[in-house]
């Protein structure tokens, strides 16, 4: 795609842009050009990630990007069963061990790695304290936690799956869970 | 490898650990007490907790300057404790990928500890905000590491985006300081990293933005997290530095620090391979999907 060429930034080297030495209207204009910049370069990655996927006639599905994550927002993870997700690797090594977190709204979810493998994985629960940040923004209950590995300048994508039923729950590693009063 | 709490007479200290890092927390106070170095057996003994600088509102005969937007200037040289009464720790998550100690300060500062499989860091994810105002008291919250380091008044930091400076206490490497700032005249940008170390040892911390930072005595380390003030500092901004946010009662910031207990001849290799993975991390995007993982592949 042509686009994949476009000079796409999102960068303020402005100290107003990031240390909050400006008035407030002028912290809104940079919060907006932030992110229309951000938005640009999610264009050109997902155009970029798209090209390389494309096998035959068939399209990829337009990826995604959720920018809440810190704060266990996703739109796409909260509310599909069934989601995949790709990894981009920036680095001119394999990275390893790089661990995702993503909000989710089932008790127990498979994970498969680019090779079909199982992931192991751990669910945690969203914590009162994010829910009280996010505020009415999204509604994920937990949290699903597995490292993901990826080569050099490369991508890995991973499929997940809400799993119904106990014979995924192997995946679901033990966990203790102690609330001190 | 988790000691709970019975009861008031029977507590015992909390420990998360993987197979690089041990973080023990003490038992009366849920504060950070000690970390362990497990491959290279060092120990650093280490409270961390946050603590906040009441902003000068202008009370100095040669001047009326205010802390705020552009100038930090508290009006004390001891920042004052953010605690609860009795343990800080409200859970404690242990699982095979990832521990955590969940820790709430007060009804505005939180943080998560965690420790992943096979990480060399530990991970401190605080919550900060909305900072209280209605006592109409300007606010500068800091995490602060007080660690037996003998440091030699001495800090680390990578200001500016360059290389990583020397720092000395009330010290300036080309003129002849006279400090009127104790706090503020030690604090330093801190665009990635900041360490202390002493002979055998050394604390990085790693931040996920830019921030200010300082080592104010042996063996401490402290950042600046978040801050809200109600007079403008008159250097030109012509408003304090008191956002509302989305709800209206002021900014709520979450962040990450990442902590690396390693020996100095190590360190440097280490906390750049980190900063690499942390400042270049892998960009994540999604896709809902209708294929098997055959038909996918």
């Amino acid at each position: 795609s042509s686009q994949t060429f476009r000079e796409a930034m999102a960068v303020a080297q402005h100290h107003d842009a990031v240390s909050g030495t400006e008035k407030q209207h002028v912290a809104n204009d940079y919060a907006m050009r932030l992110h229309a910049g951000a938005v640009e370069c999610q264009e050109v990655v997902s155009h970029a990630l798209a090209s390389k996927m494309k096998k035959g006639s068939v399209d990829p599905p337009a990826a995604q990007f959720c920018s809440y994550l810190n704060i266990s927002i996703c739109a796409t993870t909260e509310e599909n069963d069934r989601f995949s997700v790709t990894v981009y690797n920036p680095l001119a090594r394999q990275v390893t061990g790089h661990y995702l977190r993503l909000p989710v709204n089932g008790q127990s979810y498979t994970v498969s790695a680019p090779n079909g493998k199982p992931v192991q994985t751990q669910m945690l629960k969203v914590t009162a304290q994010t829910a009280k940040v996010r505020g009415p923004r999204g509604n994920a209950t937990s949290e699903l936690v597995f490292p993901v590995t990826v080569e050099a300048l490369g991508f890995s994508t991973y499929l997940i799956t809400k799993a119904t039923g106990r014979a995924s729950r192997s995946l679901f590693m033990p966990q203790v869970e102690t609330n001190v009063v | 490898s988790m000691m709970i709490p019975q009861s008031p007479m029977m507590r015992e200290d909390t420990e998360i650990h993987n197979e690089h890092l041990s973080l023990i927390f003490d038992s009366t106070t849920g504060l950070l007490k000690t970390i362990t170095n497990l491959k290279t057996k060092l120990i650093l003994n280490v409270q961390q907790a946050f603590h906040w600088y009441n902003s000068s509102t202008g009370n100095n005969d040669d001047s009326t300057q205010k802390s705020g937007a552009y100038i930090f200037r508290p009006n004390d040289t001891e920042p004052l404790p953010i605690t609860t009464k009795g343990s800080v720790i409200t859970k404690v998550v242990t699982g095979e990928l990832v521990q955590e100690v969940h820790q709430v300060f007060s009804d505005w500062v939180t943080q998560v500890i965690r420790l992943y499989a096979g990480q060399r860091y530990a991970e401190l994810e605080w919550t900060v905000g909305p900072i209280p105002f209605k006592d109409g008291l300007g606010k500068e919250i800091i995490t602060r590491f007080d660690s037996d380091m003998q440091t030699d008044n001495k800090f680390y930091t990578d200001s500016n985006g360059r290389e990583i400076l020397e720092r000395q206490l009330n010290h300036r490497l080309t003129w002849k300081l006279n400090q009127t700032e104790p706090v503020a005249g030690n604090y330093y940008p801190v665009n990635s990293r900041i360490f202390i170390k002493d002979k055998s040892r050394q604390l990085t911390v790693l931040t996920d933005r830019s921030q200010g930072g300082s080592s104010l005595k042996n063996g401490s380390l402290e950042l600046m997290v978040h801050r809200r003030m109600f007079y403008d500092d008159n250097f030109g901004v012509g408003e304090a530095l008191n956002e509302s946010g989305v709800f209206g009662d002021g900014l709520v910031a979450r962040g990450k620090h990442y902590l690396m207990l390693e020996s100095p001849a190590d360190s440097s290799q280490l906390h750049r391979n980190l900063g690499e993975q942390l400042y270049m991390a892998p960009a994540v995007s999604f896709t809902p999907n209708t294929f098997s993982t055959q038909d996918w592949s």
